[in-house]
C-alpha cells in the first residue's frame, strides 16, 4: 500500500538498506539441461506382452514420460504455466513446505488400438490422451 | 522390465533399472488393460483366421486412420470414405452423415450362423445372419451401422437381368411356421454390378444393444426382375462358402459417453 511504501522509504534513507537477494549460483545449477523437465521416450510393447493374438494394430506405442526439476529460473524449461512462476515463488520463499512445480505432460495425443474380443469381432477404438508429445512446468 | 523400456540410456528413474517381478507384470498389464477400457484380457476364437473380410476391413480402416492421424487432419466420414478405394469398390453411394465425423469407435461383427437353416419352400433362397452384439463396452452408443455383403459380376447367366435384394430384420420365430420379417431396405443391381453392398441397419442394432433378446437376426433374399426368387450364389451374392476375404459381416460406427469409467482401485 501507499502508506508502507512511504514508510519503507523513509526507512530506506535512515537505516542501511540489505542488497535484494539474487539466485545463488546453486539456484541456476538446479536447473542444469540434464536435470532440467522434459520427454523421456517410453514405449509400450504389446508384442512383448505377448498380446498379438488379440491386439491386431499397433505393435505398441510410444507413450513416453516427463521427468526433470521445475527450478529457478523457469527460462529454460519448456511451457512454464504462469502458475508454475508463482509456485517458483513460493517455494523459493518457503521451501520446506512448499514443493517445486511439477514437470507433467502439456500436450498429449491419441492412439487408436485395432483389437478382437472373446467373441472374435473386432474393435477400432481412439483413445484419447495416450501418447506424451510435449512436457512442461505446471 | 522386458515389456516396458526407456529408449534413453540415461538414467532418469528407479522402477526401469529392474525387472518386474511376476505379480508386478500381472498388475502392470491389468494397469494398461484398465487403460484400453477393458475387464480382462479377450481370448478370441480365431477358427477363420485373421483374414476374414471384417478384420481386413478393420485393418484397412486403421492403416487409413493412423496415416491420417499423424497429418492431424480430415474426418472421420473422410477416412471411412477412403476405405472403400481400399476395399473394393463399392455399388452403394455413402451418404453425407454428420455422426461419422465424431464415431470414435468402430466394431465388426461376424456372422455367426454357421450353416443354411433349412426354411420353408417359399423361404428357400432365403439366408440368415447373426451377430453378437453383446460385448459392446459400457458407455458407447450406436451412431450407424451396417450390413455389408459382396457381390461378384454374373454376366454370363443373367445377361442385361436386375436383381431385388432385400434385407430383413428378423422379428418373430415360431416352431411350426416361418418368422416374422420386417423389410429393412430393397436395392435393385445389375448382374453385373460388382463390390461390397452396404444395407443401413442402425435403428434395428439399436434395438438389439437396448433389448438383445430381440436380436433374431437378419434374413436376405434375390429375386430376379420377372419376380422369381433366385439362390444368393448365382445372383454372384458371396455367402459363407464362399473367400474368406469376402465374406459377409456387421460394422457399427459408436460414439463414446463423456464419462470415461474406470475401475476403482
Amino acid at each position: 500500500s501507499t502508506n508502507k511504501r512511504r514508510q519503507q522509504n523513509r526507512n530506506r534513507s535512515t537505516q542501511p538498506q540489505e542488497a535484494p537477494r539474487s539466485p545463488s549460483m546453486a539456484d541456476y545449477n538446479s536447473s542444469d539441461q540434464k536435470t532440467a523437465c522434459r520427454k523421456h521416450e517410453l514405449y509400450v510393447s504389446f508384442r512383448e506382452l505377448g498380446w498379438q493374438d488379440w491386439i491386431i494394430a499397433p505393435e505398441g506405442y510410444a507413450a513416453n514420460y516427463c521427468d526433470g526439476e521445475c527450478s529457478f529460473p523457469l527460462n529454460a524449461h519448456m511451457n512454464a504455466t504462469n502458475h508454475a512462476i508463482v509456485q517458483t515463488l513460493v517455494h523459493l520463499m518457503n521451501p520446506e513446505n512448499v514443493p517445486k512445480p511439477s514437470c507433467a505432460p502439456t500436450k498429449l495425443h491419441a492412439i487408436s488400438v485395432l483389437y478382437f474380443d472373446d467373441n472374435s469381432n473386432v474393435i477400432l477404438k481412439k483413445y484419447k490422451n495416450m501418447v506424451v508429445r510435449a512436457c512442461g512446468c505446471h | 522390465s522386458n515389456y516396458i523400456f526407456d529408449g534413453n540410456n540415461e538414467i532418469h528413474s528407479s522402477f526401469i533399472q529392474r525387472r518386474l517381478r511376476t505379480h508386478e507384470k500381472r498388475e502392470m498389464q491389468k494397469e494398461i488393460l484398465s487403460i484400453l477400457g477393458l475387464p480382462h484380457r479377450p481370448r478370441p476364437h480365431l477358427s477363420h483366421g485373421k483374414y476374414n473380410s471384417a478384420p481386413l476391413f478393420m485393418l484397412d480402416l486403421y492403416n487409413t486412420m493412423s496415416n491420417e492421424e499423424k497429418n492431424e487432419v480430415e474426418g472421420f466420414l473422410d477416412r471411412y470414405k477412403s476405405m472403400f478405394t481400399t476395399h473394393g469398390p463399392s455399388l452403394a453411394t455413402l451418404q453425407d452423415n454428420a455422426f461419422l465425423n465424431d464415431a470414435d469407435m468402430v466394431m465388426s461383427f461376424v456372422n455367426l450362423a454357421q450353416h443354411d437353416r433349412e426354411l420353408s419352400p417359399r423361404r428357400r433362397h432365403h439366408r440368415e445372419f447373426r451377430f453378437n452384439l453383446s460385448q459392446i463396452p459400457e458407455g458407447e452408443a450406436v451412431t450407424a451401422a451396417e450390413f455389408r455383403i459382396y457381390k461378384e459380376c454374373v454376366s454370363e447367366a443373367f445377361k442385361n437381368e436386375t436383381f431385388v435384394i432385400s434385407v430383413y430384420q428378423v422379428v418373430q420365430e415360431y416352431e411350426d411356421r416361418d418368422a416374422d420379417l420386417f423389410l429393412l431396405e430393397s436395392r435393385k443391381l445389375w448382374a453385373t454390378d460388382e463390390g461390397w453392398l452396404e444395407f443401413d441397419i442402425t435403428a434395428t442394432s439399436n434395438l438389439w444393444v437396448m433389448n438383445p433378446r430381440h436380436n433374431l437376426g437378419l434374413q436376405f433374399s434375390v429375386e430376379a426382375s420377372s419376380g422369381k426368387t433366385v439362390n444368393p450364389k448365382e445372383a454372384g451374392l458371396i455367402g459363407r462358402d464362399g473367400p474368406h476375404d469376402k465374406q459377409p459381416f456387421m460394422v457399427a460406427f459408436f460414439k463414446v459417453s463423456e464419462v470415461h469409467i474406470r475401475t476403482t482401485r
